[in-house]
């Protein structure tokens, strides 16, 4: 575990909580994309089966149920407790051209062409993509809350931490895994475009509005 | 290899 590790875990916590509190405190989803959350918590799910057949730490299992469970209870607020709030017109990405692709390229590239390890890689693999359908949203609808930028502030800080944390591990200890590097610089880089929007609007006090 | 071994990363 280095700082960057740990800061990006706690980056992504943040932006799990930041936008489960979001929506049980305004008892609305406006503006969140239901798809993206779906993906995100079969991210989860594909990638967490280890939590049952192996220990790492406290630390580690501990993060897994959270991130497994505060995603499965924003699905569970989206699309059943606040779903007259959700809104389905403008979260139209057809996730199929995500799913699809991702799922032919984890049995193609992978370590080990073993059942736990396709699902890893098919988990490494969506999560690059899973927040394509809610910058879609956001394209479409044009602005978006401030709260929900700080959400996804965090969210694309946690992987860009984890890039750093690669390269730490690369130079002290001569590890590297480069499907999960490659898939976290394609994650990284998809939010380029919201972070300069983000930087130069939203921390200036103003709104997220586009076309900027 | 060792990478299917060593998930410890979140």
């Amino acid at each position: 575990m280095n700082i960057f590790r740990l800061a990006g875990d706690v980056s992504h916590l943040v932006a799990i909580i930041i936008l489960l509190l979001k929506i049980w405190k305004t008892r609305s989803c406006a503006g969140i994309s239901g798809k993206s959350q779906i993906l995100f918590a079969s991210v989860f799910v594909t990638r967490y089966l280890d939590l049952f057949t192996i220990f790492i730490s406290l630390y580690n299992s501990s993060m897994k149920i959270i991130y497994i469970s505060c995603s499965i209870a924003t699905v569970y607020l989206v699309y059943f407790k606040f779903k007259a709030t959700y809104d389905g017109n403008h979260d139209t990405f057809r996730v199929e051209f995500l799913v699809v692709p991702v799922g032919g390229l984890s049995f193609l590239v992978n370590h080990d062409f073993s059942p736990m390890e396709i699902l890893w890689t098919f988990s490494i693999y969506l999560e690059s993509v899973a927040i394509l359908p809610q910058l879609f949203m956001i394209s479409k609808t044009g602005e978006a809350e401030t709260i929900t930028t700080h959400y996804l502030f965090f969210l694309g800080l946690y992987r860009g931490l984890y890039l750093i944390n690669w390269i730490w591990r690369y130079y002290f200890e001569g590890f590297f895994d480069l499907i999960a590097i490659v898939a976290g610089l394609v994650q990284t880089v998809l939010y380029c475009d919201f972070f300069y929007l983000y930087v130069t609007k939203v921390l200036k006090g103003k709104k997220l509005s586009l076309p900027a | 290899d060792d990478k299917t071994a060593t998930k410890d990363e979140l």
